[in-house]
Formats: C-alpha cells, structure tokens, sequence
C-alpha cells in the first residue's frame, strides 16, 4: 500500500477543499509561518486515528473544524480523505480485492467523528489496524512534529525509551 | 516483551550507530539502558561524540549536534520497520548549512533504502533546493490556506511573503 | 508582594500588547492570569491572534507564531527594567525570512529605548546582515573554539563550514 | 556599568586565553554547530554566579573545565573574567571608585570556585549582588538561551508566572 492522496475540507484553516499529492521521493512543502504546513501533517494522523486532541494542538477534537475568519463564518463539518495506492495487493485481506483504498474521517461539531473505508462505515479501530498493518498510523515514529526533536532531547530517559517500543 | 525489546534495542543501536557515523562524518554514538535491569522499565541513554570530541552524554551537546543525533536515532528506529510514508516539520530548523546538506543525503539514502514517500516542511533553501518537487501553503486570504505547486524561484519568493 | 507583582503585571501586559502588534504589524494579544484568584499562586496565559485570525491560546499557534509571541513576552519584560546586556541564542530558529525582518526591526527599536549591549547568536544569513558587527566562532583545531572578528561574506563562508 | 569585555580560559572548548569585546549595538555571533557559541553565552552567565551546573549544561560544576581532545590534555582550572566599564558610577559605593571593575571567576578540579571583583576576594553572594544592582545576573530574563523560547511556549501556566517575578 502506498500512499497517494490527501484530501482536506474543512480541516482547520484549510477551508476549502484541497488536494495534496503525495509522489514518490521527497516532497518539499514550505511558506511562511502560520500558513498551514504543519495542519497538514496533523490531517494526515487525524484521518489514521488520532485519538488525542492535546497532540493535535487542540483543546477539544471540535477544534479541528474550520472556526472562521473576519471574512468567512465558521463551519460546522471537517473530513480528511487519504487515498492508498493498493497495485501491489498489500492491504489486509478484507481490503484487499481493491485497487485504490479511500480511509476518511469526518468530524460535525458536538456529534463525535465517523470513519468510512471505501465508502463503508468503520470504527476508528479499524482504521487504526489497516496503518499499523501497513506499518505506519498516527503515532508512526516516522511522523515527525514539529518540536517533537526538542521533546526526544529533553526527555526523561525513562519516556524516550518509548521510542524503542515502536520498533519492538 | 522483554525480550522483542533486547532485540529491537540491538537492531535500533546497529542503526543508530552507522546512521551517527553518516552524519557526522566520524565519531561514534550508543544507546545505553539505564536505571533498571528490566529493559521494560529501563531509561534510554545516548552517550554521542562528534569526531574528534569526547564522548558524553546527549544533553551536553550542542543544540545542532543533539538535533542531528535526535534524527540519527529516529532513522534507526525507521529503518527497522520502514513505514510508507514519513513526514519530517522542520526537523533542520538547528541545523547549519553543512549539516542540512548532510541531512539531506541521509534522506537521499533512505530512499534507496525503502519505497517510503516523503513530505519535507521546512524554511531552509538549501533543504527546498534538494527536493524532486515543491508544494507551497498560503494564504492569500488572512486565515484561509492554500496549496499551490511550486517551482524553486517562486518558492524563495514564497519564503519572504508575509 | 501580591501588589508588586500586579503592578508588575499591568506593566508587561502593556508592554505586551504593544510589542505583539509591532512584531505582527497587527491583531492584539494580551496576558491573563489563571487557575488562582491569589497572583502569586496564579497561573500566566497568553492570548493571541495574529492579524485577520481568531484570538487563541500561545498553544494553539503555529510554531513561528509562538516563538515571536514569546520573543515579544521576553521583550516586554525587559522593558519594564532593561538590562546593560541581553544575549539571544539562536531564538530566530523558527521564523520565516518575514519574520526575521520584523525581529529585527524590533531589536533596533530596542537600541532606542535603552544602553543595552546585545549578543545576537544566528544561523540565520539576513540577521547577520542586520548586525553592526559580527564574531565568528570556529574549531579550526577539533574541540578547541577560537573567536575571530568577521566581515559578512566570511560569515556566510564559515557558515557554511564544517 | 556597562559591559565590555568576556575573557575566557579553559572554558568548555574555550582553553585557549579568548577574548570577547562587548560593543555598543547589536553583535552578531555565527558559526557551524558545535563550534561553541552557547558556550558564550554559559561563560558569561557562569561568572556572573551561575549555581545550578544543570543549567550549564553538565552534570557537574567541573565539567565547564576544558576536558581534553585527542590532541590536547585536559586541564585543572577554568577562568572566566569580565570587565565592566564603570566611566559612568553606577555601580554600588563598595566598588563606585573605580573606573573599570573586573568581576572573575576560577574553579579548580575538585576544590570549587573561587570570585573575585578588582583582584580581591569575594563571595559568589557579592557577586549575585553587584550584578542584580544593575538590572543584570545569572538568571536575566535577557539572557535567553537556546530552547528557552521553546520551554516557555510549553511551559506550565504556573512556572509561566515565574518571568513575571523577575519583573516584579
Ligand atoms: N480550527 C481552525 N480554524 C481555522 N484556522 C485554524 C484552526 N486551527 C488552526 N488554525 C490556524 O492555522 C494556523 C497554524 O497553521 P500551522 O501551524 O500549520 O502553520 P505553519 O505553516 O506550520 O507555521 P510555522 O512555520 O510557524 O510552523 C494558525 O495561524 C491558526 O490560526
Ligand atoms: N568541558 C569541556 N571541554 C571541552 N569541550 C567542551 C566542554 N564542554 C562542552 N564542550 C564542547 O563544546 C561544544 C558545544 O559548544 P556549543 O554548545 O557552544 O556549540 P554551538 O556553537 O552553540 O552549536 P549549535 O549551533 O549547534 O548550537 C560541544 O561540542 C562540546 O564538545
Ligand atoms: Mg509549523
Ligand atoms: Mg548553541
């Protein structure tokens, strides 16, 4: 399985529906501070399953929703769409049969999240088991926030060995 | 459990160590289980020397050298069960030049490593310059982002906008 | 006690807002003082919104965001007592080349408002160009540092250097 | 007073005699990582009385001793000394006559720290003192070190408070 859209709508201050292409090699994303780069990261852990709202710099999973400008009212809906790549037959067997796999989450303000794998309804555990099969998730130690280097420096022996865990 | 921990230990410090070797160019660094002899409520140390410097602990470094010894141990867990897709926030924000080109070749190897696809942020020109390809976030509207394809030029130009 | 230190308050609060709008050319922060009705046990909170953006807690900004609100914190304590000597080590780490700009226009604001002799530590190229004068530090021998005066196109060279 | 000039001798990676002129305006101090620019900033915050070595970066006070390189032995004292220029009198009566004054100090391989302000003895309190009489110290809120921006974003409200303390 690899990994071939991002779709945003509604998430934070991407308002309007955006696509981001994830191509083989590296992707540099950049602009200027407080545009949106690192809510991107933070969708893609959102729509695999992040539970936490604390990581994702929130003081309530409602607080992804788009909250408004002076411009534009706020909304009351977000939904992150990622699109997998399966050619290669990777997925768990359940999956399997398809050739592009669509994970999204939706989230409406005070009604909670659903998720849907191709269309049909899941639970976040299901989500959260079809990445780590496919040996990533919202908590990969691949996905690197920003600050979370400062974190692993300055963290107590007895937590970074957490970071070993993950590989266990 | 306790011993898929020793073992993925091990794998992760044969990484963390070859990886160190890389990007510094020399010295030599180790993982170290501290505090306990139960490896399941052991602390993990990192004991690191840049070449030609004495070996001591991670929090004595410089802040460059504990950030570059910080993705060195990220990589190595990586590489034990490389995952499809890796995204990186500004992780050469304490980097000096030098360093940034050695991060990026570090990237450049894992490529050959594995299919994994990346998504680099950054505000470094020499990271930008690096990259197959730019997508740069704005927003021409106050609070509202968007994604644009970009070419390098435009991206320093992209950079500088307020 | 508990009215110097509100007094205190009132001062960088003031100082606060006006250094943010500054450093933002615009929106509005402020301080608050939480969790406790008595200040010396209370806790200190920041609210703020860049310009056209909802106002929100430090925690809930972007990374350059927050290191510019808190530069504009430290400032605004300064102020109410500045120093014969400030030393900034590599804060403008996270900041955008915009940002970097407007970080030093506000340290040549301070030069106005007080004596203060500042040390200015930077991987950054535009605030070496902003400096009256520049150090550089190297290890021309492994281990062993040496200081040398600089002029701005060694600076980017020895930048650059391993 | 005014500051003008750092000298340091066995400091951390400093073990050559180096001096730093402190001028008016805005100095920028550059170079690779690791090179010993923080090391700077520790030096000066050491001679001003630093106690705590945990903030200096070492697990004890002899570790800001230079500790040797494989072509260089390590060394026994450390000397920091740092010269104020005091044409303006504002320093307290003790020391006002004087138009410089010169603040050291020196620690010596397992014997400690010894002060001294115009080449007489004095206690680190003396030093603490003379420093926090001009607005300045160890633990100035204007001496800013690196991460220290970071620590405050993610501070505790409570441990928040405490900058305003230095305030007050
Ligand atoms: N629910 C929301 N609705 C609208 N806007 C939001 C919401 N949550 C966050 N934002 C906005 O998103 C912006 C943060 O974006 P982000 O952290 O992605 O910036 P960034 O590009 O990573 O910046 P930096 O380079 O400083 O790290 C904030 O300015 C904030 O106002
Ligand atoms: N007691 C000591 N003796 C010799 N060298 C030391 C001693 N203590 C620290 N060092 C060296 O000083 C170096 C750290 O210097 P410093 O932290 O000032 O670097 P820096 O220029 O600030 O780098 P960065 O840009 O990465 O922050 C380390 O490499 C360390 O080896
Ligand atoms: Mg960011
Ligand atoms: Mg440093």
């Amino acid at each position: 399985m690899k990994f071939a859209r991002l779709r945003l709508s509604g998430f934070k201050s991407f308002v309007e529906p955006t696509d981001l292409e994830i191509k083989p090699g590296l992707t540099g994303v950049v602009g200027p501070n407080g545009c949106g780069k690192s809510n991107l990261l933070e969708a893609l852990r959102w729509v695999m399953g992040e539970s936490s709202y604390k990581s994702m710099r929130a003081t309530g999973m409602d607080d992804v929703i788009f909250s408004g400008t002076k411009s534009r009212p706020s909304r009351n809906t977000a939904e992150v769409v990622v699109t997998m790549d399966n050619s290669d037959h990777s997925a768990p067997p359940m999956y399997n049969a398809e050739e592009t796999i669509e994970i999204s989450r939706r989230i409406e303000r005070e009604a909670g999240s659903a998720y849907r794998i191709n269309g049909k309804d899941a639970r976040a555990r299901d989500v959260q088991l079809l990445f780590a099969d496919a040996s990533t998730g919202a908590r990969s130690p691949a996905l690197v926030r920003q600050g979370q280097i400062s974190e692993l420096i300055s963290a107590k022996p007895q937590n970074r060995r957490k970071i070993l865990e993950e590989a266990a | 459990g306790r011993k898929r921990l020793l073992e993925a230990f091990d794998r992760v410090n044969e990484n963390f160590g070859e990886l160190f070797v890389k990007l510094f160019d020399g010295g030599r660094a180790r993982l170290e289980l501290i505090e306990s002899d139960d490896p399941l409520s052991a602390g993990l140390e990192i004991i690191a020397n840049p070449p030609g410097k004495r070996p001591t602990t991670l929090s004595l470094l410089s802040g460059g050298e504990q950030a570059l010894t910080a993705m060195a141990l990220i990589f190595a867990v990586f590489l034990t069960n490389p995952s499809p897709i890796c995204v990186l926030d500004e992780v050469d924000a304490p980097l000096d030049d030098h360093n940034v080109e050695r991060f990026c070749n570090m990237l450049d190897a894992m490529l050959e490593k594995s299919e994994t696809r990346f998504l680099i942020i950054t505000h470094h020109a020499l990271t930008m310059a690096r990259m197959n390809r730019l997508f740069g976030v704005t927003m021409m509207e106050r609070g509202v982002s968007q994604l644009v394809s970009v070419d390098l030029e435009t991206a320093e130009r992209l950079r500088e906008a307020s």
